[in-house]
């Protein structure tokens, strides 16, 4: 049952969505943090063939099943996460990047995930006033277990703090963050690592930028009713 | 060669050189005078992914920032001008499409923008560090199967300039910019004298047919105690040609048991 294949008709010169029918699977092995159970992932595979031509395009990506859900305790003010339904203790390392000059290497990624999942940390904060991280960094958090909790760019000290007030309106183009951020949804949505998006470090993006963010990311209301029992 | 779906990584065998050094354009650069490294060429090994100032590191034409107090000889963009880390980047790579195949010319990201030169055809790309761009450059690509790519880049609009006292964020003037904002210096790190301008992550190549996948997403839902558990796949489908594409959409999930052995 892990093996579907449907016929869809694009038209000429144009671009549709299209979603499968849901794939079922009894007790897959669930994706877990480090620390709690085993990192199991899946290979899943997208290709598309065209009548008259053949292999047109094809897609893999490691997909892990875990559910990932946080809030704030009122009585604390603290977030609470769970994931598969079981509460976590949060142990997490600041993460900025891994190179000043961007030399970005993937041993470099390996050996410092590594390193953070040996100090028997389960999460990375990926700080608001660096980079959202590349997909080799999310890889090998997928495959140690590292929850990331990953910020847009926006930081107080130079959006919204200081005397005279550093750009209190955040970045002049919002139209053009927003592109941004979508695009890195796009791109990294797919990891199991990935936790929590958040506006900014120590700020809230301009009214704007984080209403449009907060309905983006808001769960469509069809995954509303995925429930434990 | 990237086969069909696969992708093929630019990652080497590049060059760049500051911009203000090179008389030629982009169009003469990638069609009769593609650049090579001389005594007298301004041109140099690149680092690509990387920044300019990573190539000039490379090339020990500066020292590494990081060592010592290194950083403090380094000119600082806000001195020198935004011209001085604006630098072209050039590479070649090799390409023969068949009928109906489309290439694709993926840059993950470029910090601040970029004017491509492709065997003398020009694409503009537009401003953000942290935004993917993908070219369809079938219609460009020369019959002998060896391509010619040139990319102006240019630095963020706004790279401010580091005040004597140093500071979160120098002057805030990079945060007017969708860009890291570390770059202008913190409590923790150096100013970077570009402003991280470059190609500074992966470039590559992706052929298809005439139907293209884009940004699948994948989304489980989970019941009775996870014992059932829903995959949901979604996608985008373009068709780049000029008739309707009936396709073969499939999905395959596996599970490596152990080493090559896979579960379907």
């Amino acid at each position: 049952e892990h093996i579907q294949s449907q016929k869809v008709s694009v038209p000429a010169g144009s671009t549709i969505q299209y979603t499968f029918p849901q794939l079922y699977f009894y007790k897959p092995n669930l994706w877990w943090p480090n620390g709690m159970g085993k990192q199991s992932l899946y290979n899943v595979v997208i290709s598309i063939d065209v009548e008259g031509f053949g292999e047109s395009d094809s897609w893999n990506h490691h997909f892990g099943f875990r559910k990932i859900e946080s809030d704030i305790d009122t009585a604390t003010g603290g977030r609470l996460f769970k994931v598969n339904g079981q509460p976590i203790f949060i142990r997490g390392g600041n993460w900025i990047l891994s190179d000043g000059l961007l030399r970005l290497s993937e041993k470099r990624y390996h050996t410092d995930i590594k390193f953070h999942a040996d100090m028997n940390f389960n999460m990375i904060r990926c700080w608001g006033g660096g980079l959202a991280e590349r997909p080799e960094f999310y890889h090998y958090c997928d495959i140690y277990g590292l929850l990331v909790w990953q910020e847009f760019w926006i930081t107080g000290d130079v959006d919204g703090r200081g005397v005279p007030v550093s750009n209190p309106n955040g970045p002049l183009d919002h139209d053009l963050f927003l592109l941004c951020a979508r695009d890195t949804v796009k791109l990294l949505r797919n990891h199991p690592s990935l936790a929590l998006w958040v506006g900014g470090n120590e700020q809230v993006p301009p009214p704007d930028i984080n209403a449009a963010l907060k309905k983006d990311l808001e769960l469509h209301p069809h995954f509303q009713t995925s429930s434990e029992n | 060669m990237a086969e069909i779906g696969k992708k093929s990584k630019l990652n080497s065998g590049w060059l760049a050189a500051r911009s203000t050094e090179v008389e030629l354009s982009g169009a003469q650069l990638t069609t009769t005078h593609p650049p090579s490294i001389g005594p007298s060429s301004p041109w140099m090994e690149a680092a690509v992914p990387g920044t300019v100032l990573g190539t000039l590191v490379k090339n020990k034409v500066v020292p590494d920032p990081f060592y010592g107090l290194q950083n403090e000889t380094i000119i600082d963009i806000a001195d020198s001008g935004r011209e001085y880390y604006t630098f072209w980047f050039f590479t070649t790579f090799q390409c023969k499409l068949s009928e109906s195949q489309h290439l694709d010319l993926n840059f993950r990201a470029i910090n601040y923008s970029a004017e491509v030169y492709i065997n003398g055809h020009q694409k503009v790309l537009p401003k953000g560090m942290f935004r993917r761009h993908s070219l369809d450059v079938s219609d460009v690509m020369r019959p002998d199967g060896t391509n010619l790519l040139a990319v102006l880049v240019h630095p963020p609009d706004h790279p401010g300039r580091i005040p004597a006292q140093g500071g979160q964020g120098g002057d805030h003037e990079i945060g007017k910019d969708v860009a890291a904002q570390y770059v202008e210096g913190w409590d923790w790190m150096a100013p970077i004298r570009d402003r991280n301008t470059g190609i500074w992550d992966e470039v590559s190549i992706s052929r298809t047919g005439p139907v293209k996948i884009i940004d699948p997403h994948l989304v489980s839902t989970f019941f009775d105690d996870y014992k059932r558990v829903y995959l949901h796949a979604t996608l985008e489908m373009q068709n780049k040609s000029s008739w309707v594409a009936d396709c073969s959409v499939n999905v395959q999930v596996t599970t490596e048991l152990e080493g090559n052995i896979c579960l379907v």
